[in-house]
């Protein structure tokens, strides 16, 4: 159907892209 | 700073394998528009019976979409994979289309969180529904392992309760910047989860929204879920990721923009999750058969059962003399026929009798071992020959040529001296009874005497004497 590429902006992340969890 | 729990056992439920539905067909799809707080959500909640052979976990693209860190839209990898129903799946890295938490697709261990703690929804081998948290070590179970199993963030209803505050305890949201977590939770957005109801049918829920704008939130989502009879659930990918395809094409509104704004385009997501027609179980039947309408059909005449997994060569089972395969009894040394129920015919040994005796004479030989001992005839002369032949020591044996001459001058001798000595007897016969005669002649022209023999051996008894006295002796001296 060619609907083309989305812009991926309607992002909804349980955790924050600031820092990735450090795995103790 | 999330730890990771490799071994032991974590919060999870199991629903056990549901007996199926007599004439329950393909996945029910209903479509609905609800209200949430005065906003009209649009959405699709679907039921699948016998999850086992009608639900897969797929990686994008297909198969080692995983390992390439592929993104591809739902409508693609569910069209190439035969989906009637299919939604985004896991989560995964937006920048590097990493798979994030455990992926087992159809059977195949694809990806491991290394036990990090987040919702986990399978299914195991033998049909058992697994909700809930689990360790690195139930999730990489060989007994009963999981064929279909992926991640998601918050579980929503733990048998029949909600369960979105534990989760949040569980799922290491205390190290995130403030309240990204909770807001999560509680934002509104386009949404997707994945569970199962009372009857053990999947059960896969979708709305449309947009984050902060369209939408539900994880609490009323999860209430939507109880009121349908939803007995446990995990929260997937939603916001820009939710997608839900019909027959392998789009049948929500994504809320991403494409790169024309005015429209709304589907975005390239990680996993799936597939509703198909029944699949065998194994897809492949194990190899020894083909999979027609979710049922196996075994080829050849001995592969049985439901996975062509078990091996029949009939009641007699071989006779205990064989062991059966997949062309039938293979027959241990020594015996033949379609159940190893025969020994081998005379002269032949070893594994199905295909070996020839080697033996002197063509004599047989044991049907195990080839060796060449009396091996057992079926009838007493052919046994008594077989002794004659192949008992004479091989000293005593002659060229065939020479033992018939030798039997037949033999025999000839024998036979004459029989007749010789049967002339002689006959003659010494006929003397003998000529001889007698002319003496019994002889004899009976003469007196003769008759002794009672009570005189000859002894005194008469007195009453025998009396008698004698008063009669005449009625013998002659």
């Amino acid at each position: 159907l060619g609907s083309g590429s989305s812009r991926d902006d309607d992002l909804l992340l349980p955790y924050s892209r600031a820092r990735p969890r450090s795995v103790r | 700073d999330c730890t990771r729990v490799r071994a032991g056992s974590r919060e999870h439920e199991s629903w056990p394998l549901s007996p199926v539905t007599p004439g329950a067909r393909g996945p029910t799809v209903r479509t609905f528009v609800s209200h949430f707080e005065h906003r009209a959500v649009a959405g699709h909640l679907t039921r699948a019976a016998e999850p086992l052979r009608t639900f897969s976990v797929l990686e994008p693209g297909g198969s080692g979409g995983c390992a390439s860190r592929r993104r591809t839209t739902v409508e693609e990898t569910a069209r190439a994979a035969g989906c009637s129903v299919a939604q985004n799946g896991g989560f995964f890295r937006m920048d590097t289309g990493e798979c994030l938490g455990n992926v087992v697709s159809d059977g195949r261990r694809v990806s491991s969180a290394g036990g990090l703690q987040n919702a986990q929804f399978g299914i195991r081998r033998d049909g058992t529904l697994v909700t809930g948290y689990l360790s690195e070590e139930e999730v990489l179970d060989t007994e009963n392992p999981f064929v279909q199993l992926l991640s998601g963030v918050v579980w929503l209803i733990r048998n029949g309760s909600i369960y979105i505050n534990e989760s949040q305890a569980a799922e290491c949201n205390e190290t995130q910047e403030t309240g990204s977590f909770s807001k999560f939770v509680n934002v509104i957005s386009a949404r997707t989860a994945v569970g199962h109801d009372r009857k053990g049918r999947l059960v896969l829920f979708h709305v449309d929204g947009q984050t902060e704008q369209r939408g539900i939130n994880l609490w009323e989502m999860a209430e939507f879920l109880l009121k349908q009879d939803v007995v446990n659930a995990i929260n997937l990918d939603g916001g820009g990721s939710a997608t839900f395809v019909l027959n392998g094409t789009l049948a929500s509104y994504p809320s991403d923009h494409c790169q024309d704004n005015m429209w709304r385009c589907p975005r390239r997501v990680s996993t799936v999750v597939c509703l198909h027609e029944p699949r065998c179980q194994p897809p492949d039947c194990n190899g020894h058969g083909t999979c027609v309408e979710g049922h196996c059909q075994c080829s050849g005449h001995f592969w049985q059962g439901a996975a062509c997994d078990e091996l029949d060569c009939g009641p007699a089972n071989c006779s205990q003399h064989g062991l059966c395969t997949e062309t039938g009894c293979h027959c241990e040394a020594g015996w033949t026929g379609s159940n190893c129920s025969e020994e081998c015919p005379l002269g032949w040994y070893g594994p199905g009798c295909q070996s020839p005796c080697k033996c002197e004479h063509q004599c047989p030989c044991d049907p195990q071992t080839g060796n060449c001992s009396l091996a057992r005839a079926p009838t007493l002369t052919s046994i008594l020959s077989q002794v004659k032949q192949c008992l004479l020591p091989p000293e005593a044996t002659l060229k065939a040529g020479e033992l018939s001459l030798f039997t037949r001058t033999t025999w000839l001798a024998l036979t004459l001296a029989l007749v010789f000595l049967l002339l002689i007897s006959a003659a010494a016969n006929v003397s003998l009874f000529l001889g007698s005669r002319t003496e019994r002649r002889r004899h009976l022209d003469g007196a003769y005497v008759y002794h009672p023999l009570q005189e000859m051996n002894g005194e008469l008894l007195a009453s025998e004497k009396e008698q004698l006295g008063d009669t005449c002796n009625p013998f002659k001296d």
